[in-house]
């Protein structure tokens, strides 16, 4: 499942 | 993190401190749309919530801390110390016809129904259209500045860069995002006539004058 931890975008 | 990806944050770095100087060294924010920079600021400060919670690299952190202190600096700037010089007759974009789909829009297509994927959602879709009261500003008064055309032109690339980043990512490491595809694909497309008045106009050294 995709989650906040996964977004190391800005 | 691949060389789209930190020419795309580098290119987003650097459109901000065009501005912030432009600001600052001409004592002036004259052409600048101050809705798109609040709604700038409200794009970081709700998608950087995670901040506090999700600790991703130092890189990460850092460049958080850079785009909402900036964001806040330049809102200051703009309608605080240099206010007098602020156009806002020019700035009449109504940013409710934004706020109000992206509000809708976040709360029914997210990744996960909670409180920060929600925001980080709103943010994302905001994100792309958080340039339209600057780009109608613009279109307004017929002509940008060529230090604004330069800041313009840093923002539009960041999102196209990132573009070529989610591409290289989508191969390499099976990873993809598509709330943020189709949001950058969006904020990419709404900078295409200008990346287009840029290029034949303000590379040739001319100023960005749209036909009357």
């Amino acid at each position: 499942r995709y989650t906040l931890l996964q977004k190391d975008e800005l | 993190m691949n060389v789209f990806r930190l020419a795309g944050d580098l290119a987003h770095v650097f459109a901000i401190i065009i501005l912030l100087l432009k600001i600052w060294k001409t004592r002036s924010c004259a052409g600048i749309s101050g809705k798109s920079q609040v709604l700038f600021a409200l794009v970081y400060l709700t998608r950087y919530l995670d901040l506090f919670t999700t600790y991703v690299s130092l890189y990460n952190s850092v460049m958080k801390v850079i785009f909402l202190a900036s964001s806040g600096a330049t809102v200051y700037l703009m309608y605080v110390k240099f206010k007098a010089t602020y156009d806002h007759n020019h700035d009449s974009f109504r940013v409710e016809f934004l706020l109000v789909p992206c509000v809708l829009l976040s709360l029914l297509i997210n990744h996960d129904f909670t409180v920060m994927e929600v925001l980080w959602t709103f943010s994302i879709y905001l994100e792309s259209v958080a340039i339209l009261p600057q780009l109608f500003m613009v279109s307004k008064t017929g002509e940008a500045e060529s230090i604004t055309s330069h800041y313009l032109f840093a923002l539009g690339s960041y999102r196209a860069l990132y573009l070529l980043n989610w591409i290289y990512r989508y191969f390499v490491e099976s990873h993809y995002d598509l709330i943020a595809i189709f949001a950058g694909v969006v904020q990419t497309i709404l900078y295409c006539d200008f990346f287009y008045l840029y290029i034949t106009k303000v590379l040739k050294g001319k100023r960005l004058q749209l036909p009357a």
